[in-house]
């Protein structure tokens, strides 16, 4: 089992859930976040006036996935969120001790 | 005996008022507290635990509780003490020191009365507490040396808290069997040979969690003093961990000047219970020491 | 050391650490998360009209923890956090190489 | 490769990223989240009346890095975040895989 973490243009949330979930994938975890890269900032109106923050929001994606589908995944996500634009985002892959569903106690693959 | 009562009960308040003053200024440094208050010597509660004014922390808590402990379980009962400890942190008490939640989180998971070594357990924790046990073995050194021990070991597991827990204890002891400055001193001096980093001259200038710290804080404020009041006060507006310091600091004062050594406006703020929880144990604690318990 | 994630109801946070709090633990970092799963979205009322949202909104705990007590509060987890009911969440344990207290430099089981 | 989570006060995280960017580390991602541990709640004012709050506003910071300045990362965060007074927070080193940069397909110490 695996952690995929994959830090993503907001735009781009429905199109890379759309791609898993042809691939079978329906779980995951996705938060709100604010990214710092090559790619910077950008300006919001806030009262009529322009100014300009150093972040930009991103959301991230957190899916447990078994470990002979790894690379199925991150494949799928990568097609669906490269714009080829800076700031497209990453993709990490931790490994996974367990992981427990809680309603039934289920371990391991069969948990995901 | 009026002294001894006088002076446990001196050492006892004098940890109480000593945590309560020193908890508002707990984590500050000595140039901050100097620009806030002056010289800190009100209890004013406030502070990183936004405290009532005369309230008290862990440090008085955890001895309170060991001193139940030891008077429902007279044949003393490590086992006890460790459970007694762990309903107190299952209450959600205002403030537990890391090392101690370390500790009581291995009790309570698989039952051992102690962790192993570990060079993480040099805290102030088991020191802070020690002084009901010093009050309940007065005239027997082994059960003053093993039971200091056992109950530091259920959280602290490290030389130089044993040290400090030992060293500290044995001083209060010889300052409430009736020893004067110089009999203290003295004890001080044994303490220092067996582990020079606790020497206090000169001073090095830091107040932390670390025993070896806390233990020459305490030592310097209780030399450089000639009132219960100026060593609590010179302790705590050391800052770092200043409500360790001050109970330890109101503990050996308290053991040399007595009850009367505390000042009437710290005694009137001190919260009620906790004075009434102290005053009932006093003399039952003294009188399991007076009798000679088996260990 | 371990750190154990624990995706869970978000009326189910004051039980969990409740719970926790009965075995030593309380130090831990919360996150509010959407969570995409076998339960589906919930409708909202929103000016006056009813719209479907495709995610469930709810709480990531982190929580840094020893090595012998991983299993405790799992179990502890697990049982203040069951309804029996879809969505429940879920608990991943991935290895930590290292823990540092940032106010004293403690490392390893002494910082947490 | 190594994936550095640190949790700090709010009002650190400019300090914190100045000092990482003059060790030549841009790139992080960064979520609000709430922070429980011995540094109790705080008060907050609503509407004209006080009420408490048992947890603290905190900051994550996750930062992908390669092995060999782990130590240099850690050392920076810790000196810029350190006030010294209780709840400055965590640095958590977790093992990574594998990073991806979705724009390129880089991948390993060269996607970061
Ligand atoms: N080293 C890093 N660790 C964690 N997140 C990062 C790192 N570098 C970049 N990111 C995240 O990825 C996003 C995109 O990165 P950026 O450098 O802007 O573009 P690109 O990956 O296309 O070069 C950032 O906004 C940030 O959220
Ligand atoms: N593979 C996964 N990876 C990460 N998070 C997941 C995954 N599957 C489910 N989750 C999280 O767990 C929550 C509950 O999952 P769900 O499938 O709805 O219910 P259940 O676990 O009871 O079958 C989801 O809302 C989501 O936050
Ligand atoms: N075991 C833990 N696991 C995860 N996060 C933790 C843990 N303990 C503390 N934290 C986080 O670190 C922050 C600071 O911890 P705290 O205990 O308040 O102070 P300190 O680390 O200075 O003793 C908390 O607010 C919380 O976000
Ligand atoms: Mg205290
Ligand atoms: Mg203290």
């Amino acid at each position: 089992m695996k952690l995929i973490t994959a830090i993503i243009k907001p735009f781009k949330l429905e199109e890379v859930k759309e791609a898993l979930s042809e691939i079978g994938i329906e779980g995951m975890t996705v938060t709100e976040v604010k990214g710092f890269g090559r790619q910077k900032g950008h300006t919001e109106i806030y009262r009529g006036s322009e100014y300009t923050v150093d972040f930009l929001p991103k959301v991230k994606l957190e899916i447990a996935i078994a470990d002979d589908i790894v690379s199925k995944v991150i494949e799928t996500i990568i097609k669906a969120a490269k714009t080829g634009k800076i700031g497209d985002g990453k993709i990490f892959v931790t490994p996974l001790d367990e992981v427990i569903r809680i309603r039934t106690d289920e371990r391991g693959d069969s948990a995901i | 005996d009026a002294v001894l009562m006088e002076k446990a009960l001196g050492a006892y308040v004098g940890l109480a008022v000593g945590d309560a003053l020193g908890a508002s200024v707990e984590f500050m440094t000595a140039g901050e507290i100097a620009a806030l208050h002056g010289v800190h010597k009100d209890l004013r509660g406030g502070g990183w635990l936004r405290l009532n004014s005369g309230e008290v922390t862990d440090d008085t808590q955890m001895s309170l509780v060991l001193g139940e402990a030891i008077l429902a379980n007279p044949a003393w009962d490590t086992r006890r003490v460790a459970g007694a400890f762990s309903l107190w942190l299952q209450g959600r008490p205002v403030d537990v020191g890391n090392t101690c939640r370390r500790g009581l989180r291995r009790f309570m998971t698989d039952g051992t009365l102690s962790g192993p070594p570990n060079e993480g357990d040099a805290g102030n924790g088991a020191a802070m507490r020690n002084l009901p046990v010093v009050l309940s073995t007065l005239h027997d050194d082994e059960a003053f040396r093993q039971r200091s021990l056992e109950q530091a070991h259920i959280t602290h597991n490290h030389r130089l808290s044993d040290a400090g827990t030992l060293g500290l204890g044995e001083m209060t002891r010889v300052l409430l069997k009736g020893g004067d400055l110089a009999a203290a001193v003295r004890a001080m001096e044994a303490m220092v040979a067996a582990e020079p980093s606790f020497n206090p001259r000169p001073w090095r200038g830091c107040s932390s969690g670390y025993i070896v710290d806390t233990v020459r804080t305490v030592l310097d404020a209780f030399l450089n003093s000639d009132s219960l009041e100026e060593c609590v006060v010179r302790a705590v507006n050391r800052g770092g961990d200043a409500d360790t310091t001050g109970a330890l600091a109101g503990q050996l004062a308290g053991a040399l000047y007595g009850l009367r050594g505390v000042p009437v406006r710290w005694l009137r703020k001190l919260d009620p219970v906790v004075l009434d929880r102290i005053r009932r144990q006093v003399p039952a604690l003294l009188a399991q020491g007076g009798r000679g318990m088996p260990p």
